[in-house]
């Protein structure tokens, strides 16, 4: 590319390295904080819940299958903490906006990390240790928040990301800045863009189409209605059950409460 | 500061899930 008015050859090649530092920082990050790595997931590729299996699923109560997927969930988000925090910059935000960043954004980076436990050969998801389709969910009573993660995890899996890009595309979208009550918005603008930069960067040295930023962005909105509708449903759930919702981990309790 | 007790001690912790 030509260089731009104004501009030296170094200071391009700071802004270069600069760049490859942040790319190196965040798929790191993402590596070291994946709560299964790429391997043994595609080792378990072909371990699927047996129908006897599926079935005492579905016949259990709503409230013992509320609880296993609030504990598997608060397992994801420790681990989504933890690539937070490695993640150059977020720590150096104030704590207030940290909590809002991880409240806010820490279901998307789950569902943007569950693509890669996912079989599209038989639209399957990895769920407590064996590959489970939807069904398998049925006692949940919220077939439509359901099926709308498997379609979300489908068209994810689609786009066929990298883990590279998966990484940069999982911090971009945590650091968003249009998330209310953050006291710093332009030092969170100031991260994301650098993150976005880093993306574009690592899509174009590895030939991608402009089309595929394109296609993770577009489903933000989808990332952000299951969101709102996992919290519709857990409302719901507390009104009915209250005891149950009380004894989920705190740590669900605490990022999901309003 | 006690409504994100969890939330503060994992910001502040030095080990992690990941570390264990």
């Amino acid at each position: 590319n030509p260089v731009p008015e104004g501009c030296s050859q170094l200071e391009i090649g700071h802004t270069f390295l600069h760049i490859e530092r942040i790319t190196q920082n965040v798929v790191k990050s993402h590596i070291e904080t994946s709560q299964f790595s790429t391997e043994e997931l595609r080792r378990l590729a072909w371990t699927f819940y047996n129908p006897e299996e599926t079935h005492s699923y579905i016949s259990r109560s709503a409230e013992t299958m509320w609880q296993k997927c609030a504990v598997q969930i608060t397992n994801a988000i420790q681990y989504i903490v933890e690539f937070a925090k490695r993640i150059s910059g977020f720590m150096d935000l104030c704590q207030n906006d940290q909590i809002i960043l991880l409240k806010a954004g820490c279901m998307d980076v789950l569902l943007i990390r569950m693509c890669r436990a996912y079989n599209p050969i038989n639209n399957t998801l990895f769920f407590d240790g064996k590959f489970a389709g939807a069904q398998l969910f049925k006692a949940l009573g919220c077939d439509d928040l359901v099926s709308a993660i498997f379609e979300l995890a489908k068209s994810l899996s689609r786009i066929q990301m990298t883990e590279e890009e998966m990484a940069l595309f999982s911090a971009a979208v945590l650091l968003s800045p249009d998330r209310p009550w953050l006291t710093d918005v332009q030092k969170v603008q100031k991260l994301q863009k650098k993150v976005y930069v880093a993306l574009q960067r690592c899509l174009q040295n590895k030939g991608a189409s402009e089309e595929k930023l394109a296609k993770m962005v577009s489903k933000l909105p989808l990332m952000r209605s299951i969101c709102n509708l996992h919290i519709d449903k857990l409302e719901f759930f507390r009104l009915v059950h209250p005891e149950t919702a009380y004894s989920f981990p705190p740590l669900y309790r605490e990022v999901f409460s309003s | 500061k006690e409504k994100h007790k969890i939330l503060h001690q994992l910001l502040q912790n030095s080990t992690s899930p990941v570390d264990l």
